[in-house]
């Protein structure tokens, strides 16, 4: 069910950046990727604040897959 | 209601987030 693989990966990846544990990810957090990841840190503020749909500087778990969720629906759109 | 603020600029910085992801993910060790 390509839901369900859309969720655990969303999941996957959300725990790839909350490295503590912490149900949340911050701008904090997001930096931190940039040694793993081939963006830069203005990228990474980019990306933060399109996932953070209310704005709080807390990113949830159904944040982050919602905004995975458009990500693959994009990819598959075209 | 539009959650998501997805703007054409931002989009291409979300997929090379997202790819980049995949690629960590699937990448050599």
């Amino acid at each position: 069910d390509g839901q369900q693989v859309m969720l655990e990966k969303g999941h996957e990846f959300f725990q790839i950046c909350d490295t503590e544990n912490k149900g949340y990810i911050t701008r904090m957090d997001m930096q931190r990727l940039q040694r793993g990841l081939s963006l830069s840190p203005q990228e990474l503020e980019k990306v933060f604040d399109s996932l953070d749909a209310d704005g709080n500087g807390f990113l949830t778990l159904e944040e982050f897959t919602t905004g995975f969720s458009a990500f693959v629906l994009t990819q598959t759109h075209v | 209601n539009p959650q998501f603020r997805s703007t054409a600029a931002n989009e291409g910085v979300l997929a090379n987030f997202f790819n980049s992801l995949l690629s960590k993910k699937t990448g050599s060790p």
